[in-house]
């Protein structure tokens, strides 16, 4: 609140990362120096993809800790909070990658206050790395500051890089990096001084995000398996696979809604994605308004000769007219469908269509659940859909089902300056398909409470990440079986599992949190069924909501499910909320605070009209 | 007048103006599966305002259903409704209340007259009162749909043929003539038009001062929005 009167003693941020999985606290003690209580708030961001498990506060000798409940029962105490003209809701949307966990306190006269967060999450591979992303900013230099993480990888470590956009020449000798075969430590603690933006200045340097990327050594084609404490995970990405040619069309939205940036955005992707076509690719353009046309009727091999044609194409796609995207990716479906039917593009190859569109459709069939309908029958298991959701004013949620259904994903594409290297950086993770209908196949009376062990695809610089739960807690070892189809030939290989002495891997630890393996299971399984409960038939949804509900509040995951209840000393009645938020949470967030930006003269009178469900339609005189 | 179009679901609403000559009667709406048709005549200022620019209102309605057999004849001076073979005359001044089989009709007092329409559409009517010595204007009435979905799809005029859904897309948000209010571009029936971030004012629940209605305004008497010109829909008869 009144920085001169609040002395920040410590910021830390520890983060333990063992085989992918990230257990991250973040410290912060505060003193109120002034002779009155007052408001001292704890500001911090965490990654979008981890769930909060522990939120704790000291003050004056007592420790007040948030407790996860169902987010219905949870609500109840929320909205009571609301009605007392409490702000309840404490994590908000952060960018494309965070989201900010805030809480502020009142704290007496000469007292210190303690605030500690702790999350998870695993870590996803992309484009061949793991990200560990930590963002910071004291307003002001911290006594003690420091970021330390110490990443656990029996598999073996290939590599750490460590970078922070506000590293200057100063700092970066005092980032701290030792990495021996199988464990990693970073460090980095400037003193006070240090932190200054100048020699006597109040104001910090440190503001921004700290990110650590590495990656581990892959030696085995059966991959990794760790086994720990009665639970397995299981690691796989073999790293000498010839890639799968892909069969792909791309539909991109050229409603008038793409026109200016977005259009020239999607050109420039293009441009780039369509020279980075591997020779033995296909490939088909098909640009829709209301409109579907296309490139050529059929798709073609990525010869020098076709992707020089198709770039000329690209360039005069101009925007123009409505959106109709039932009828363009069927005529996407179609094309490939009659390919294959005519042998036109190889047996062994995996087909694609990645769908670019920035609205909802509006012409032609309109109504999203039909066109989900649609699109899933007609692609029949069969061909993966890709869907990228380029700005705010897409259904993020249509998509992101749309692609579930469809042994694909959904991403969001944010309208910045970098859109052209996020669509670039989409078609990498999944340009180069490695293996597909992967099934991986563990002795059914050795393991139960299994994640999902079969897989549509595998792309090159991915990871696929199977756990489960070992029936006879005593086994060291079991059979593992990896089948998929490869180019040319079948994939199979088959191992023994064998328990880690983690011991005998790092004696120098007294304790690496004992439980990872069975944590990483949770997290997993908690992901997958939160991904089950949005699509498939009413029963299931409805079971895979209830049994992700059930572990959430086991393992104490603060998930879309899910809230963390914090009571503060001053207000034992009136609780905060913590909460997970969805991807369509976000979107909306952001959506209206661009909306208040951009109509900021909004007159409040009229926000009454907003919720009305009955159209009206009228003439007056002013 | 102002012209708003209200679209709940996008969270959003369009708007526009039509003037003509004082005098003239535009068409609202025409059902002609239901029987149902408003039409409207403005009339301008008693003067030509200092600053040149003649405003028009609406000043009577002429709302005719063919198949119940009722007519309605609404002006700022009275309300006359032909029903059951024979006209019935209220007064603004009264708060009155008629519920006949087709037709109901509320009126508060110098306010608003309610219509329903049996199994049709429903609508308000808004009395503007000016003070009569005003050097410039006069009284005027404002006209609201409040239902309208058992009208059939083949439903036109001014206001008629929005009660379908209307598809759009508005895009390149950038500064306008007016600071506070952005043009943009707005894609709809296969044309590109440059329209307007502005608001317009809704009396219903505050018939002196209104309420803002945020609105993309489309330019130049609605052209490219409403089908054909603004001058398809002038009418020779109220009824």
């Amino acid at each position: 609140a009144n920085e001169a009167q609040v002395e920040v003693h410590s910021m830390a941020v520890d983060c333990t990362v063992t085989s992918r999985f990230a257990h991250t606290v973040m410290t912060s003690v505060a003193l109120n120096k002034a002779n009155s209580s007052q408001e001292i708030s704890f500001d911090v961001e965490l990654p979008k993809t981890a769930f909060i498990t522990n939120f704790s506060m000291e003050i004056e000798g007592e420790v007040y800790v948030g407790q996860v409940k169902e987010k219905e029962k949870a609500k109840k105490q929320y909205e009571k909070a609301v009605s007392s003209g409490q702000t309840a809701g404490l994590v908000k949307a952060s960018g494309r990658k965070m989201e900010k966990f805030s809480v502020s306190v009142n704290i007496a006269a000469e007292s210190n206050v303690t605030f500690v967060l702790t999350y998870e999450e695993l870590l996803q591979r992309k484009l061949g790395r793991y990200e560990i992303l930590t963002r910071v900013k004291p307003k002001l230099p911290v006594q003690e500051f420091h970021i330390v993480a110490n990443i656990y990888e029996p598999q073996g470590i290939a590599f750490v890089d460590v970078h922070a956009n506000f590293l200057s020449n100063d700092l970066l000798p005092l980032v701290e990096k030792t990495v021996t075969a199988q464990k990693a430590h970073i460090s980095f603690s400037p003193t006070m001084e240090q932190q200054r933006k100048c020699p006597g200045c109040d104001g910090t340097q440190i503001d921004g995000d700290f990110v650590i990327n590495y990656d581990v050594e892959r030696a085995q084609t059966l991959g990794d398996i760790q086994i720990v404490n009665g639970y397995f995970v299981h690691f796989f990405a073999p790293s000498d696979l010839p890639r799968v040619p892909k069969n792909v069309v791309f539909v991109i939205d050229r409603s008038g809604s793409m026109s200016g940036n977005k259009m020239q955005q999607t050109r420039e992707a293009l441009q780039a994605i369509l020279t980075d076509l591997h020779e033995e690719d296909h490939f088909a353009l098909v640009p829709f308004d209301d409109k579907i046309l296309s490139w050529k009727e059929s798709l073609y091999k990525a010869t020098k000769e076709n992707v020089a044609d198709a770039l000329v194409y690209v360039q005069n796609i101009h925007a123009n007219g409505l959106t109709n995207i039932n009828d363009a990716v069927m005529k996407g479906i179609n094309m490939l469908h009659s390919d294959r039917e005519h042998k036109r593009i190889p047996e062994r190859s995996f087909d694609m269509i990645i769908l670019l569109t920035d609205g909802m459709p509006n012409t032609g069939e309109s109504n999203i659940a039909r066109i989900q309908e649609n699109v899933k029958s007609a692609l029949g298991g069969k061909t993966s859909l890709f869907c990228l959701g380029f700005g705010n004013d897409v259904d993020y949620s249509f998509l992101d089902v749309m692609s579930s259904q469809n042994r694909g994903l959904a991403r969001r594409i944010f309208e910045a300056s970098d859109a052209t290297l996020q669509l670039q950086g989409f078609y990498e993770e999944v340009a180069s398909p490695l293996l597909s209908e992967l099934d991986l196949r563990y002795p059914d009376s050795a393991v139960d409470a299994l994640t999902t062990n079969h897989f549509s695809q595998l792309f090159n610089g991915s990871e696929i990440v199977v756990a489960g739960r070992l029936t006879d807690n005593n086994l060291d070892n079991f059979m593992v079986d990896v089948f998929g189809q490869g180019f040319e030939n079948d994939f199979k290989v088959q191992g023994e599992a064998k328990a880690v002495d983690w011991n005998a891997l790092y004696p120098e630890e007294d304790y690496i949190f004992g439980d990872f393996t069975e944590r990483l299971w949770a997290y997993l399984t908690i992901q997958q069924l939160l991904d089950k409960s949005k699509i498939g038939a009413a029963d299931e949804k409805a079971n895979a909501t209830a049994e992700a509900l059930e572990m959430a509040l086991r393992y104490s995951f603060v998930t879309p499910l899910t809230s963390m209840v914090v009571t503060k000393p001053d207000s034992r009645d009136d609780p905060l909320i913590a909460d997970k938020l969805t991807e369509e949470q976000r979107q909306r967030e952001e959506k209206m605070a661009i909306r208040a930006q951009a109509y900021q003269y909004r007159p409040i009178q009229s926000q009454s009209y907003l919720h009305q469900s009955t159209p009206v339609y009228f003439v007056d005189g002013d | 007048p102002h012209f708003i179009i209200e679209l709940p679901d996008r969270n959003d609403s369009l708007c526009f103006n039509i003037n003509d000559k004082p005098g003239t009667i535009f068409n609202l709406v025409t059902d002609p599966t239901t029987g149902i048709l408003v039409n409207g005549q403005i009339i301008g200022d008693k003067k030509i305002p200092p600053d040149g620019k003649i405003n028009t209102y609406f000043w009577r309605f002429g709302i005719v259903h063919q198949t119940l057999g009722a007519r309605l004849d609404i002006s700022t001076k009275d309300i006359s409704v032909f029903q059951d073979g024979e006209w019935v005359r209220l007064l603004w001044s009264d708060t009155a209340s008629i519920k006949g089989a087709n037709v109901e009709l509320l009126v508060t007092k110098d306010r608003s007259l309610t219509v329903t329409l049996k199994d049709s559409v429903k609508f308000v009517i808004l009395l503007h009162k000016v003070w009569a010595n005003h050097p410039y204007h006069r009284d005027y009435l404002g006209f609201y749909t409040l239902d309208s979905h058992l009208l059939s799809s083949s439903t036109h005029g001014l206001l008629g043929q929005f009660y379908r859904p209307i598809d759009y897309e508005v895009t390149d948000l950038r500064p306008g003539a007016v600071p506070e209010k952005p043009d943009a571009t707005m894609y709809v029936k296969g044309r590109e038009l440059t329209v307007t971030r502005g608001w317009q004012r809704d009396f219903r629940r505050d018939v002196k001062n209104g309420e803002d209605v945020p609105c993309w305004f489309i330019h130049n008497n609605g052209t490219g929005l409403i089908d054909g010109e603004a001058t398809d829909y002038v009418v020779s008869g109220l009824f």
